[in-house]
């Protein structure tokens, strides 16, 4: 199972409606796909069409109570389901302040789930898991970045939004270092892109630079690309949360329904470090 | 002297914008302006053309390691004062864990500082603080919301950013029962307004009635208003802070600084339940 963390602690860059569209995306080429809501708004939960708090389980009750993450999912559409989040989770950090090891409460859940480690016996494995992180670097969003092997990072391109990259790479980093070697940057995915903008083209070009460059780079991000997709900003895009569908539900035939299909397979093909 | 927290847990809708420019424009009317920013990213700090960093302190040692206020202010223009951020603020869940009363640190700091409570002998003193807040209800939002006497709320016009509104009035009339009897919310700002979609209309349309609406309404936001002004859609506003200017230095022939200038009359002239 390849898994993904979707992060930026920039707020409103386009984390959840790359999370939800994506896992969307996967699911119609055919991979069985697991998201995972971590952010305690809720909004790829409801986004993906599942009413918050209409489950008796939810991602706090993994993280906090020692539920299997197995007993938190709900099925949400063909090849898709969704672990939801829960307003409580704005109180983990709280919860779990005393808990040693808290940060890799996550990776043991799924690690010891049948369908995110199949044996040869198990039945519909997931192919893959993406998880939608909130707009911070605490408690939730390391959790998902010690369980993952990838970090995905939508990117606006603003200035305010660019200036956060060097912090992201730096967690990324210590994450590796200390947590999860396993764990490398995939990408960088330019969201609500305004083309013809000086600002977008100028913020496109340093992030291209700044990979592509031959200074000194640390093995976590060191080949991180940034996808060939830039997700347009597209009305469409949202629009298609207030009806809890994905933008191939919603608008099949829009800009961002395009550029989301684009970039899945761009996603598929990679793999971290090719 | 009044006190106003810009306050949204939903990230990118345009807290750290208004904070910078609601700030500016009231010092270029010759109120003289206290900016907080509380927000780990240190984006105020940065859009106001201070250098994070560059200070011996900011508001992570008015927060954890008990400084005056006035020993972290810093000048940063005619009649505008700025408390930077610092990075060290987004651990400061954890470094006040454990300490009572820690949602009321930032109230005593400023009780404490002679010109945000002057006597009659005061030099220069604050007639405005304005606090940008981080895309959480977490401790700095509290803080923020603790200390001061009104919360103005900026919001896009699109779904997932009015999906939060109720958690966030929730959380307003928590505070107001339990820690701030003051605190009122002065009124919603339409930000990124995009005239012309049917989201911001259908959207704005929805917030003006709640408000307006005759149902139950808890004292500390039932007299808040929609503000007329609606920040529109410019790109101007976010090439702004990469030269770490407002939008009246930047572009001050732009809809933003129109829009902004706009904004701070009407907040001017308003006080809260007026
Ligand atoms: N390409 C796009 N075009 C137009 N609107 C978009 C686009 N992508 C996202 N949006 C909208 O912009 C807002 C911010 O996007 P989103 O909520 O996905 O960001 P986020 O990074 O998850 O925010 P947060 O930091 O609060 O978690 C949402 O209202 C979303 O519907
Ligand atoms: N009216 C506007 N028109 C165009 N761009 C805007 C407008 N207001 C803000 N922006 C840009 O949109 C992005 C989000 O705005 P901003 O950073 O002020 O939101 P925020 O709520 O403070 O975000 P965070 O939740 O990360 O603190 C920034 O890149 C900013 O420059
Ligand atoms: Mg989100
Ligand atoms: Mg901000």
């Amino acid at each position: 199972m390849r898994s993904i963390a979707v992060a930026n602690q920039k707020g409103g860059v386009g984390k959840t409606t790359t999370s939800v569209n994506l896992a969307v995306a996967l699911a119609r080429a055919g991979r069985r796909v697991c998201l995972v809501d971590l952010d305690p708004q809720a909004h790829a939960t409801l986004h993906a069409g599942v009413l918050p708090g209409s489950h008796p389980l939810s991602a706090f009750d993994v993280l906090v109570e020692g539920h299997p993450l197995a007993a938190a999912t709900v099925a949400a559409g063909d090849n898709l389901c969704v672990v939801p989040s829960h307003i409580d989770l704005s109180a983990v950090e709280m919860a779990l302040a005393a808990r040693s090891g808290r940060e890799l409460i996550l990776r043991q859940r799924i690690e010891a789930d049948p369908r995110c480690n199949p044996t040869p016996t198990t039945r519909e494995p997931f192919d893959y898991m993406v998880i939608d992180c909130p707009p911070s670097l605490g408690l939730l969003s390391l959790n998902a970045m010690a369980a993952v092997d990838e970090v995905l990072l939508p990117l606006q391109p603003h200035f305010l939004a660019l200036h956060g990259l060097s912090k992201l790479l730096e967690t990324i980093e210590l994450v590796a270092e200390h947590v999860n070697p396993r764990l490398r940057l995939l990408g960088v995915v330019l969201c609500m892109y305004e083309a013809g903008t000086r600002l977008a083209s100028e913020v496109g070009r340093d992030v291209q630079s700044f990979f592509a460059s031959s200074g000194a780079k640390h093995p976590a991000w060191g080949s991180a690309r940034v996808f060939e997709t830039r997700v347009r900003r597209n009305i469409r895009l949202a629009e298609a949360p207030s009806f809890g569908q994905s933008i191939f539900d919603y608008a099949p035939e829009s800009h961002g329904a395009a550029d989301y299909a684009a970039l899945a397979a761009e996603v598929d093909q990679a793999a971290a470090g090719l």
